[in-house]
């Protein structure tokens, strides 16, 4: 499972700190890992320590076939961590790329075999545009970071269905990497009723690792930093540690 | 200001929680509310308790003109609080109408010039999609919930840059409504940093109201039901009552 789509249509769930965290602990681990940020919001850009992509850099160039992938990315002040920036022109590709339907997933795919990293992690957006869609067509496995409460359920109803529809249409060797508790606060009803009903409908495939409310992993980004170079002993940054360590146990 | 979209392009900031209780809190004020769902998320569908959109009906047939707003929307259980309900056949809109450019933004326009209600609320998908925009192309006002982290100052840079395009654009009338702190737990550094900066920046754009973390306002849409009708006396429900208040005195 070499690329993987950190995903959830539901916003603000952690797909960012979940993707700049996972890739910079398994960096550390002494894993090469190229960071994508699909996202024309450039959170994870940000949170590596690298500034916006300029217009004909980042990831709107490697989607526009302009670049290579070795041309799109960029080292990050932290070492065996690459990263494909974001930037303004990538807003544009969320409203349609000029070329679309399949030729559009065709380029990132391609791009995505040029990897010689050992992990490849994509930051998705929210909501279900062509963006993360494509993102979706072009990886080899998909996490999905989410909290649990009431929308979060609802969100995975239809989520099996999308899952289905894309492996049929564009992707058939689609998988699910996991589903990710984030910012869980098991001390409220809610949470371990949503947390135990995961459990139940998911088994192995909802992490044994859950991520807790940690304000660390909020003040990190804007130290430019993911969390184990900001304060590596705080709660945020174990559990993104022992998330490291169950993926490359369970998503080979 | 009539018709407010309540948008922020970032994810989970509280939009649907704040569309959906702006809403009910004005119509328990004797006020008639209409609220449109425009997220196919149908998150604010289902916390005012209403099922999913059939096909044909809600949202998408509304912006597919083959429907006017009278036939669109439906009464909710709550008095004075009607809703334009969305449903699955509401995501082939993310992905781009077959009706781009002008006319679409036209279609919801003229549309919301059948509203007979004394306010249209409309709850917006996250990313900066064919949805949201178009939302905002056809409102009278803006409100951007948000919580107090840094990912949120950074997109506000941002945010003063859209607003002008969409003015000069689609929308020389689009004024914003106002800025709402949520999900805001004041006892964090970084809450009040970014919450004083807000103030420094937006003046009295930002509401005085800011809505506390509470579970009940999570716990509510399980129920279908908005957190006044739910549990009137919590938190969540007294701040939603006073930024109804602050809203129809400022947002006229
Ligand atoms: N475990 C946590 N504890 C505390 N704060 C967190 C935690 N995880 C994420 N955050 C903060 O919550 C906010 C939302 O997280 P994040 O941006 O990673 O979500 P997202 O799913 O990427 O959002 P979007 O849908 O907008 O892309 C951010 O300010 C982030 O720093
Ligand atoms: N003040 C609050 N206290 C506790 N939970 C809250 C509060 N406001 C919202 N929530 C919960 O946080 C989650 C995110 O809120 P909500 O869905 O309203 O955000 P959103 O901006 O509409 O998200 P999206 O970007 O996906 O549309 C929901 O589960 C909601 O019930
Ligand atoms: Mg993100
Ligand atoms: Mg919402």
């Amino acid at each position: 499972m070499k690329t993987v789509a950190v995903a959830n249509r539901k916003g603000g769930t952690g797909k960012t700190t979940t993707a700049v965290n996972l890739a910079a602990c398994l960096a550390a681990r002494g894993r090469s890992v190229l960071l994508i940020d699909a996202d024309p919001q450039a959170n994870a850009t940000v949170s590596v320590g690298l500034p916006l992509a300029a217009d004909g850099t980042g990831t709107a160039a490697l989607l526009a076939a302009d670049a290579d992938l070795a041309a799109a990315a960029a080292p990050t002040p932290f070492p065996r961590l690459a990263a494909v920036p974001a930037g303004p022109a990538l807003a544009a590709a969320e409203f349609g790329f000029e070329e679309r339907g399949d030729g559009w997933q065709r380029v990132l795919r391609d791009k995505l075999t040029q990897a010689r990293h050992d992990h490849v992690i994509i930051d998705t957006p929210p909501a279900m545009g062509f963006l993360a869609y494509n993102c979706l067509a072009a990886a080899d496995g998909l996490l999905v970071p989410l909290q649990c409460d009431y929308f979060s359920l609802e969100g995975l109803r239809e989520f099996a269905a999308n899952l289905a529809r894309i492996r049929q249409a564009h992707n058939p060797g689609l998988r699910l990497a996991g589903l990710l508790r984030t910012m869980h606060d098991p001390r409220t009803l809610l949470a371990r009723q949503v947390s135990e009903g995961l459990r139940r409908q998911f088994g192995s495939l909802l992490f044994e690792t859950s991520i807790p409310r940690n304000v660390r992993l909020a003040e990190a980004p804007s130290h430019g930093k993911p969390v184990i170079h900001f304060d590596r002993g705080c709660s945020g940054a174990r559990a993104y540690e022992a998330l490291a360590d169950e993926f490359e146990r369970k998503c080979r």
